[in-house]
C-alpha cells in the first residue's frame, strides 16, 4: 500500500460526508445504500465513523459530474476514467467525484428499483415473463399510459408482482419540484419540448419542466434514465431505434461497427446516416459500491496500491463477494489504527465481571437453555447496518440472524422489537464465529449448526460435535451448507451451491436420490442463495441484501429486502 | 470461411474519445497518470524517457517490466480505472 506524501489523513475520527447530487442511472435509495456500504468497508477495520450530512460542508463531498465538472481534472466520457478523489484536507480535499458518463449499476447490469405497483419497491427481476414473452428490460407492453414496468419475480402471469420502472412520466429527481413528474409539452425560452432535454445546461444532464411552462413557473427536475436508454453519445436517455440504418446497412441490434474500440452502440433514430443521433448500449455497468469504496480510500489518505487484488489497485474489476484485501487493511490501519471497542468476532467464553446472583437455576435441565438470561444485548452492534448475514433461521419460534460471532433475534409475532446483538459464544460456547447454516429439528428441538465442513448439535446446553458433514452422507466436495429447510417432521433439505440434499434427521443420513438441482425444484429463486430458511410457512432464499419468498406451492410471492421486511429496520 | 469485414472507422458526434494511435494513447496515459512528466527545476528541464516511464507503469500494474509498449501494457492502458495519478505530482 501507499499513502500520500506527508501521510495526509483526517485529524478526527468522526468523518462526515454529504451526497451533493445523484446519477440518473439508479434510484437515489440504491445510491445512498452503495455509498453507505462503501464507507462501512473502511469503518469496519478502523476507529473511523462516517456520518452523513444533508447540508453544509462535510469532510467528504460526493458528487456526480461529466467531463469538465468544476475541478482541474475533467472526465473523459464513457469508460476510461471512472472517478477520482482527493486526499484528506480542507476545501476540495477529501472530495470524491464520479463520472456520470459511466453507466452506474451494482456491477451486474441494470439495477432497477421499482416504485408503486404491488412489490413494495423491490428490484426488477430480469428476465421475467409476461403473457408468454420473456423480457430482459422494463416494458410498456400491456399498458396504455406508456409507463415502463417490470415484474419483480420471474413470472408475472403466475405471481402478479410488479412495479414501475424509472421514467420521467412518473417522477424526476433533484431540481426544485420535489420529484414531480415531467409535464409534456412544456415551454422553455418560448420553445416547446415534448421530451427531456439538455438544452439550457452545460453539464449534459437531461431535465424537464414539471409544469407546462418553465419560463413562467420555473419548476423543474432531472429525468431518471430508463434502463433501455443509451449511455453518452449525443442522445443520452433515448432508447435505441431498431432497425436503424448505418452506412446504408440495416441493423437490428447494437453494433460495434464504425468504432475502433469495440464498444456497442446504436442509433436512436431509424437512420444514423441522416440524423447522426447515437449512444452506447447499456452494458453491465460499473459497480458504484466498488468504485466508491476505492475513492473513499483516497479520501481517507490511501494512494494507489500495486497489488492487483487490493481495492486500492488503480484499475476496475468487478468482484462478486467483496472483502477488503490485507494490503488495504494494513494501509488504512497505518493511518488510523485498528478498530477499537469489542472485537466483532469474539470466540472466547463469557466471563462475568460481577458475581452471578445466587438463587434457583435451571441449568441442570438440558432442555432449557439458560443463556438467554446471562446473554446481555449489545445495542451498539446494529443489525440494520449489515448487508448480509451468515445465516438466518428460526429457533424456538424466533427468527435469528447470525453474523460474525453475533446474533440478533425477533419474536415470532414479527412486530416485536429486534433484540441483540448477543454473542454466539455466550449461548453456544462450542460454536465458531461464522455459522453457515442452522435449523431446529421440529421433533426433538435439537439445534443443528453448520460451519464449513463441520456441524454441531445442541440439545439445550449439551453438545454433540463437531462432526464432519461427510458423516451425514454429504460429499466431501462441498465446502459448506448454506441453508436448511424443514420438509415435514424428520426431514430437512440442506442446500449447498446450486444443489440440495434431503437429510433424514432421525437416521442422520442423506436420503437416496440426492442431490437435486435447486433451480429444478425451486424455480425463480437464486440458485446461489447463501441463506435458505423456513419462516411462517414460507421458504426464504436470500442473496446479498435481498430475499425471495416462496409459498408452499413453490411460487415466489415476494422479493424484498432482508433489512426492511425481516429486520424491520 | 468468412472473409474479414472491412472495418470502417467513423467519427461519432459528441464522442470525445478520439481515435488515437497506440503511441499517442501510451503517451497520453503516461502523462495523465504521472509517469511521464517534464521536470522543471532551476531552469533545468528534463523529460523522463518513455521506456523508463513504461517500466514504472508496468511495475505499478504488476506487468512484466519490459519498458516496451507490448500488448499487455496496451491492454492495461485501455482498461477502466481511477483518475487519481499513480505517481504523485
Amino acid at each position: 500500500y501507499k499513502t500520500f506524501d506527508g501521510d495526509l489523513k483526517w485529524d478526527h475520527n468522526d468523518v462526515t460526508y454529504r451526497i451533493l447530487n445523484y446519477s440518473p442511472d439508479m434510484d437515489s435509495a440504491v445510491i445512498d445504500d452503495a455509498f453507505a456500504r462503501a464507507f462501512k468497508v473502511w469503518s469496519d477495520v478502523t476507529p473511523l465513523t462516517f456520518t452523513r450530512l444533508f447540508d453544509g460542508t462535510a469532510d467528504i463531498m460526493i458528487s456526480f459530474g461529466k467531463r469538465d465538472h468544476g475541478d482541474p481534472y475533467p472526465f473523459d466520457g464513457k469508460d476510461g476514467l471512472l472517478a477520482h478523489a482527493y486526499p484528506p484536507g480542507e476545501g476540495l480535499q477529501g472530495d470524491a467525484h464520479f463520472d456520470d458518463d459511466e453507466y452506474w449499476t451494482l456491477g451486474k447490469g441494470p439495477a432497477v428499483k421499482t416504485r408503486y405497483g404491488n412489490a413494495d419497491g423491490a428490484m426488477c427481476h430480469f428476465p421475467f415473463t409476461f403473457e408468454g414473452k420473456t423480457y430482459t428490460t422494463c416494458t410498456t407492453d400491456g399498458r396504455t399510459d406508456d409507463l415502463p414496468w417490470c415484474a419483480t419475480t420471474a413470472d408475472y402471469s403466475r405471481d402478479k408482482k410488479y412495479g414501475f420502472c424509472p421514467s420521467e412520466l412518473l417522477y424526476t429527481f433533484g431540481g426544485n419540484a420535489d420529484g414531480a413528474k415531467c409535464v409534456f409539452p412544456f415551454v422553455f425560452l418560448e420553445e416547446e419540448y415534448d421530451s427531456c432535454t439538455t438544452e439550457g445546461r452545460n453539464d449534459g444532464y437531461r431535465w424537464c419542466a414539471t409544469t407546462d411552462n418553465f419560463d413562467q413557473d420555473k419548476k423543474f427536475g432531472f429525468c431518471p434514465s430508463r434502463d433501455t436508454a443509451v449511455i453518452g453519445g449525443n442522445s443520452e436517455g433515448e432508447p435505441c431505434h431498431f432497425p436503424f440504418v448505418f452506412l446504408g446497412k440495416e441493423y437490428n441490434s447494437c453494433t460495434s461497427e464504425g468504432r475502433g474500440d469495440g464498444k456497442l452502440w446504436c442509433s436512436t433514430t431509424d437512420n444514423y446516416d441522416e440524423d447522426k443521433k447515437w449512444g452506447f448500449c447499456p452494458d453491465q455497468g460499473y459497480s458504484l459500491f466498488l468504485v466508491a469504496a476505492h475513492e473513499f480510500g483516497h479520501a481517507l489518505g490511501l494512494d494507489h496500491s500495486s497489488i492487483r487484488d487490493a481495492l486500492m489497485y488503480p484499475m476496475y474489476s468487478y468482484v462478486e463477494d467483496f472483502s477488503l484485501h490485507r494490503d488495504d487493511i494494513e494501509g488504512i490501519q497505518y493511518l488510523y489504527g485498528r478498530r477499537t471497542g469489542p472485537d466483532p468476532t469474539p470466540p472466547q467464553p463469557n466471563t462475568p465481571t460481577t458475581a452471578p446472583n445466587p438463587g434457583p437455576t435451571d441449568s441442570t435441565d438440558p432442555t432449557k437453555p439458560t443463556t438467554t438470561t446471562t446473554a446481555r444485548p449489545d445495542p451498539t452492534n446494529d443489525a440494520c447496518k449489515l448487508d448480509k448475514f451468515d445465516t438466518i433461521t428460526v429457533i424456538e419460534g424466533e427468527l435469528h440472524f447470525f453474523k460474525d460471532g453475533n446474533y440478533w433475534k425477533r419474536s415470532r409475532e414479527g412486530d416485536g422489537e429486534l433484540q441483540g446483538s448477543f454473542s454466539i459464544s455466550q449461548r453456544w460456547p462450542a460454536l465458531p464465529a461464522v455459522i453457515d447454516s442452522a435449523f431446529e429439528d421440529l421433533l426433538t428441538k435439537k439445534l443443528y449448526f453448520f460451519s464449513g465442513t463441520r456441524f454441531w448439535v445442541y440439545t439445550g446446553q449439551s453438545l454433540l460435535g463437531p462432526r464432519s458433514i461427510e458423516k451425514l452422507g454429504l460429499p466431501n466436495t462441498i465446502q459448506k451448507v448454506e441453508g436448511a429447510l424443514q420438509r415435514g417432521k424428520g426431514k430437512v433439505l440442506l442446500f449447498s451451491g446450486a444443489s440440495f440434499w434431503r437429510l433424514d434427521v432421525k437416521a442422520q443420513k442423506i436420503d437416496n436420490g440426492y442431490p437435486k438441482y435447486t433451480d429444478a425444484i425451486f424455480g425463480g429463486v437464486p440458485s446461489d442463495a447463501h441463506d435458505v430458511f423456513q419462516y411462517k410457512g414460507h421458504m426464504y432464499f436470500c442473496r446479498d441484501q435481498f430475499y425471495w419468498r416462496m409459498n408452499s406451492r413453490r411460487q415466489v410471492d415476494r422479493v424484498g429486502y432482508v433489512k426492511y421486511d425481516l429486520l424491520k429496520c | 470461411w468468412s472473409r474479414p469485414l472491412k472495418s470502417i472507422s467513423v467519427t461519432f458526434p459528441g464522442d470525445i474519445i478520439k481515435n488515437m494511435t497506440d503511441t499517442e494513447l501510451a503517451e497520453t496515459y503516461l502523462k495523465r497518470f504521472g509517469y511521464l512528466e517534464t521536470v522543471q527545476r532551476s531552469g533545468f528541464q528534463s523529460m523522463v524517457s518513455t521506456s523508463k516511464a513504461l517500466k514504472e507503469m508496468q511495475k505499478q500494474m504488476g506487468l512484466e517490466e519490459t519498458g516496451q509498449l507490448d500488448k499487455s501494457t496496451l491492454e492495461a492502458m485501455k482498461r477502466p480505472r481511477c483518475g487519481v495519478p499513480d505517481v504523485a505530482n
